[in-house]
């Protein structure tokens, strides 16, 4: 007779999670802009046998944005998980993967981000500032007066905007925009910038210093700017810095 | 009556009570939500 199929994997079996771990690490390998993923849920996993130690391997994440912008060099697993009162968001991915002799490699994946409901976060936290579009006019107003005003009071090297990560408004009690957005040095000192800004140019990639910064920007009831940067370091790989943002909504394959 | 008590003896019998301190286990999937539930 026959021999019986195994018994389907459960989502918390640790061959499952041993595939989460795998497929985690391939998606946030891959993200070009944003912030890094970490596993919430495992949402299914499903198993096709191939043949002799070969499986197709397909699974469904749920995965929450982190703290730690993709430039940051932080290990995941140190990375914080934005809570739900930061607005959060989620990302939802499909991976197909193959198991041969053990070794876990992905195939494919698809994953869709997208923020939490505001109408969940306003029925728990009703002044909670909310996402908006990196692209809001108040949005792109906080963050060019930030890093000016952050360009113009250090003597370090001269900072350019890489790309705007996040952004929050707030309406009540004051009105406030937050802001988060990376950036990196150039081959100039913020002096020099002040002279002719056109030859201050990112460095070569095997010389890059990226940094992050947060913004905050209250224009009523009265008028505040606070930034804070922090540089990474020197890196060795980097994404491509070409575009400046990408909200989250977008599929990615 | 006859006919309903066999009926009630058989549907009893089919039953097989937990041991105690039985734990049913979890559906397979979902799995277990690690941070918060969306």
């Amino acid at each position: 007779a026959p021999a019986a199929p195994p018994a389907p994997l459960g989502c918390d079996d640790p061959e499952s999670e041993a595939a989460a771990e795998v497929a985690v690490s391939y998606i946030n390998d891959n993200i070009h802009h944003g912030y890094y993923f970490a596993l919430n849920r495992i949402e299914n996993i499903r198993v096709l046998p191939q043949g002799l130690n070969n499986d197709i391997i397909f699974l469904e994440l749920e995965l929450l944005e982190t703290t730690c912008h993709i430039l940051n060099p932080t290990p995941l697993e140190n990375c914080t998980v934005r809570s739900f009162m930061d607005h959060a968001v989620e990302g939802d991915c499909d991976i197909k993967m193959q198991r041969l002799d053990g070794k876990l490699s992905v195939l494919a994946s698809k994953c869709h981000s997208h923020a939490d409901s505001s109408k969940d976060l306003i029925k728990v936290c009703p002044d909670c500032p909310l996402l908006t579009n990196l692209s809001n006019t108040e949005v792109l107003t906080t963050v060019t007066a930030a890093l000016n005003h952050y360009n113009s009071k250090t003597a370090d090297a001269y900072l350019k905007l890489i790309e705007i990560g996040r952004a929050k408004i707030q309406y009540h009690p004051a009105h406030v925009v937050f802001s988060e957005f990376a950036v990196a040095a150039t081959n100039c000192s913020a002096a020099e910038a002040k002279v002719n800004v056109e030859n201050c140019q990112l460095l070569p990639d095997d010389q890059s210093n990226f940094g992050f910064c947060t913004a905050t920007m209250v224009t009523r009831p009265s008028q505040d700017l606070t930034v804070d940067c922090k540089l990474y370091g020197h890196q060795v790989s980097t994404p491509d810095p070409g575009v400046f943002y990408c909200p989250p909504g977008q599929d990615t394959a | 009556s006859v006919a309903n008590r066999a009926v009630a003896e058989v549907a009893q019998h089919d039953k097989v009570p937990h041991p105690v301190g039985f734990v049913p286990p979890p559906p397979p999937c979902p799995g277990r939500i690690r941070h918060f539930k969306i």
